[in-house]
């Protein structure tokens, strides 16, 4: 489902480079779940950024369901991000004035479903997190963990065939984790692609493979084999 | 060095109210070093703001270094601030229109510190948390872990007599949070109280005090014996 060939992101700041992805090669067949470790700043988040469409590689190709990405018009972009893709930022990147269950019905819309089943979707997502009781809260209203599950219960509401989490058990205490984590594997056991960025160790277990980033390149890429 | 009496905080939502905080009874000591742990949304931050004057409480009292804060006006709550404590956020609370170096200088401004000592200072908190490359980034040209290194260099420039840290490795692999750890281990050694909230047992044994949260009271509090 994804295939990515010697990906490179360069970004420029004035006459300086930094090379935040130095060739990056990786297969991932439908269903699988990978976990995606490394050191802060090695890549990760900004790769993810590329799986997800939202951002382009400088150099590389990325090839999603056998469509090369780099052909794709930004409408096609779009309407793959809504209706196939769920991904939860590592900044969680939630609306500020709306509410937890607004923020979770946003992207449904574009998926053109209507209001009572946007609705009830919602509320679903919201109660596998824990925050029925929360959905008339808004961001600042929230606890930070309760922040990062509204933006799960986001990429979840949309029932898509695959799930980016960028660090979604960075701000939750071992019991909420668990319990996020039973939803990943759940939905893997459904059938759903998932791709995780995590820096816990027994986060990464939950997955099949392991892939480590280091200085913008991969690393280690290997099976788990304890599960 | 700060006591808490029956500190409770409600939140009013039309007529519905949420209680954050009821009934947290602390005190802690000039140098100690503890770690405030509990689930998601048991009230930490909520707590963590009121011990950095940064919200007061619906009832209860807080005395700082002898003070009822309640009884201290803006400014005098301001200069403590800037001046005794340093607070590392949840959520970063960067400026996003600033450089990491200018976000690192900010709070030194408050203290009348002239512009090169500023300057110097902030370079050597950079330093301290592995960024120094990046000091001229802004908040989105930088990693989610080196943002949340950003904020901690800021709370550490102002050399201040106690350090509040919100969850300071969310974002962090193991081997930079072991080097945050370090440093307050090292401010900690020099006679500096911290305060520290995590979700991580690993984080939690540098401390030498845990204490745990739950449905916003404290139900453990009690000393580190392996150290
Ligand atoms: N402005 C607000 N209005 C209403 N409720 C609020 C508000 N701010 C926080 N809360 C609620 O207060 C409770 C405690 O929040 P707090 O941020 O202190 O939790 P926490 O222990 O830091 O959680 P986490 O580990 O997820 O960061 C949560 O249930 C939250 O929903
Ligand atoms: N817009 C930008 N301009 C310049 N450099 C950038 C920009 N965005 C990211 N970088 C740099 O690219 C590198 C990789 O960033 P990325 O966010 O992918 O790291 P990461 O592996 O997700 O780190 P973390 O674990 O801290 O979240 C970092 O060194 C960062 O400073
Ligand atoms: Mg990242
Ligand atoms: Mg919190």
């Amino acid at each position: 489902i994804i295939k990515t060939v010697d990906i490179t992101k360069v970004y420029g700041m004035g006459d300086i480079q930094v090379a935040a992805l130095n060739g990056v090669n990786i297969d991932i067949h439908q269903g699988e779940f990978v976990a995606i470790m490394g050191a802060s700043g090695s890549g990760k988040s900004t790769f993810m950024n590329i799986l997800g469409c939202l951002d382009a590689p400088t150099s590389g190709d990325y090839i999603l369901e056998s469509i090369p990405v780099a052909r794709m018009t930004k409408n096609e972009k779009a309407k793959i991000r809504s209706q196939k893709i769920g991904f939860v930022f590592q900044g969680f990147n939630l609306l500020s004035r709306t509410s937890a269950l607004e923020n979770v019905e946003l992207p449904m819309m574009y998926q053109g479903l209507p209001g009572h089943v946007r609705h009830e979707r919602a509320l679903e997502a919201l109660r596998a997190v824990g925050l029925e009781k929360r959905y008339d809260h808004k961001p600042n209203e929230l606890s930070g963990g309760q922040q990062q599950r509204v933006a799960i219960a986001r990429a979840l509401a949309t029932h898509p065939s695959m799930i980016l989490a960028d660090e979604p058990t960075g701000n939750l205490d071992s019991k909420t984790s668990i319990e996020i984590m039973a939803i990943f594997q759940r939905l893997n056991d459904q059938g759903i692609t998932i791709v995780l960025v995590t820096h816990e160790n027994d986060i990464a277990q939950y997955a099949k493979r392991n892939v480590v980033f280091r200085d913008g390149r991969i690393i280690k890429d290997m099976m788990v084999t304890t599960r």
